[in-house]
């Protein structure tokens, strides 16, 4: 653990909670793709099969993924069922199984064992490096979001950003690389890279979060 | 370069 990781860590566990505030203070889950978070619930489930096979790292690492499974099903939860009509499917419109179905020919294709765990567990990398797709199509298309959903995603971006200097000193204290976290690792954040250049010039200025038409 | 053994990041 160093310190890029704890920080990226709790920047994601950041990015849960905002949401979570957002969807219950509102009392809304308008501007929020159903499908990513739904996506986030598969990436969590198939990655964290290691908590039922015994594969015990730490107590940090086992109440994170508890709390990452828990969380995402909450949330999809709080969408499905609880504030239902303010989710409009009509502009959530971006076709997942263009991300699951590469993710998966990936998976098997690049992994470290031809293992079901291992597998999974790839397949989990690659599909969370495109799971937000959804969602920032949703925002290119109705070009306006609102400010706490802006603070969610750079929370998120923040998180997978955060990630790579971390690599970097693993790389450099115990010699290790993760190519397959790596290079999904670098797409995932490439991903966020419009988002951030609009968050940075105008919604850490004052101003709403609006794309140019 | 090693790649890590297990997986211990999130």
């Amino acid at each position: 653990m160093n310190v890029f990781r704890l920080l990226g860590d709790l920047s994601h566990l950041a990015s849960i909670l905002i949401l979570l505030h957002k969807i219950q203070t509102t009392r809304s889950c308008r501007g929020i793709s159903f499908k990513t978070q739904a996506l986030y619930v598969v990436v969590f489930l198939t990655r964290y099969l290691d908590l039922f096979l015994g594969d015990w790292v730490s107590l940090y690492n086992t109440a994170m993924k508890l709390f990452f499974i828990g969380s995402s099903c909450y949330i999809l939860y709080l969408m499905k069922l609880r504030f239902r009509p303010t989710h409009d499917p009509a502009i959530d419109t971006f076709r997942v199984e263009y991300l699951v179905g590469p993710s998966l020919i990936l998976a098997l294709i690049f992994n470290y064992k031809y293992t079901l765990v291992e597998i999974l567990w790839a397949f989990s990398i690659y599909l969370e490096a495109v799971a937000i797709m959804p969602q920032l199509f949703m925002l290119q298309r109705t070009g306006e979001a609102e400010t706490i959903t802006t603070h969610y995603l750079a929370a998120l971006g923040a998180y997978r950003g955060l990630y790579i200097p971390n690599w970097i000193y693993r790389y450099f204290s115990d010699g290790t690389v993760d190519p397959i976290a790596v290079i999904a690792g670098l797409v995932q954040t490439g991903l966020y890279l419009d988002f951030f250049y609009v968050y940075f010039t105008r919604v850490l200025q004052g101003q709403k979060f609006e794309l140019p038409a | 370069f090693e790649v890590p053994e297990g997986h211990d990041e999130l």
